[in-house]
């Protein structure tokens, strides 16, 4: 039904919103191979074989982002060349919410501090780790897990974006849906929408973190690595 | 734009989203 005076004026972000948790995509499983006896070689290929299809999902799902289509296809590049982790990065954080010490990369594939150590993989997960504890002391909910995630996509400070004013709209218009969802659902706490926004700097520096870690994986050989894994690699070096 | 090439194909196919 429509809503009619002040509920109307809610509309709008509720929109955003509901469109952004339909644009959700499902969640991936990361099928370790049994049979590979080497567990750090499993581990890091599992990993990054996860990474790879994550990328996939995560390109199709800017598409359903608010206006990212109508940026040129270079911008559209641009963009997703320079935070593709950190939205990968938000998503492992989300779903490690309910788990202290572990990090869940999916369902099937979880990390403790121990299996990551052995794999190499000790100071992503604890700077993941980090992230998501910043995220459970916000007790962060889906709600705002989807708008930060379209949030952190067009915040990209990539040189090479020709329109960049066309990404500030973006911006602005989703930053706009942040604060009218808080104030609707917690006018008590002005400053939910600005604390969420706080969490963007660690969420860059957990994805430089990610950048070193595979990088590394890359340049030590050894691993398998997908075509588009590496080129989005390459891309941000 | 050629090292980026797997990118571009996936950005340009479907180019409109599936509805929602």
């Amino acid at each position: 039904s429509m809503p009619s005076g002040k509920e109307a004026d809610k509309g709008s972000s509720n929109v955003i919103v509901s469109h952004l948790l339909v644009a959700e995509p499902e969640k991936l499983f990361a099928m370790p191979d049994p049979l590979q006896p080497d567990a750090t070689l499993r581990t890091l290929t599992t990993l990054c074989d996860l990474a790879d299809r994550e990328l996939v999902v995560i390109i199709g799902w800017a598409k359903h982002i608010p206006g990212f289509l109508s940026l040129s296809l270079a911008d559209q590049m641009s963009v997703l060349q320079s935070v593709w982790l950190e939205v990968l990065v938000l998503g492992v954080a989300f779903r490690s919410l309910g788990c202290e010490d572990e990090v869940v990369f999916a369902e099937d594939f979880v990390l403790d501090e121990e299996l990551s150590r052995v794999a190499g993989l000790g100071e992503l997960s604890a700077a993941v780790g980090q992230l998501a504890r910043r995220y459970r002391a916000l007790q962060l909910d889906r709600e705002e897990f989807v708008m930060l995630k379209a949030i952190a996509l067009t915040n990209s400070d990539s040189v090479y974006i020709e329109d960049t004013e066309a990404v500030q709209k973006l911006r602005d218009l989703l930053h706009q849906a942040l604060l009218e969802l808080e104030s609707q659902r917690r006018p008590e706490d002005p400053r939910r929408a600005g604390r969420l926004l706080l969490t963007l700097p660690l969420l860059r520096q957990t994805a430089g973190r990610a950048l070193a870690t595979f990088y590394g994986i890359k340049t030590r050989g050894g691993v398998p690595m997908h075509k588009l894994f590496l080129e989005m690699l390459e891309a941000m070096m | 734009k050629e090292k980026h090439k797997i990118l571009h194909r996936l950005l340009q196919n479907s180019t409109s989203p599936v509805d929602l």
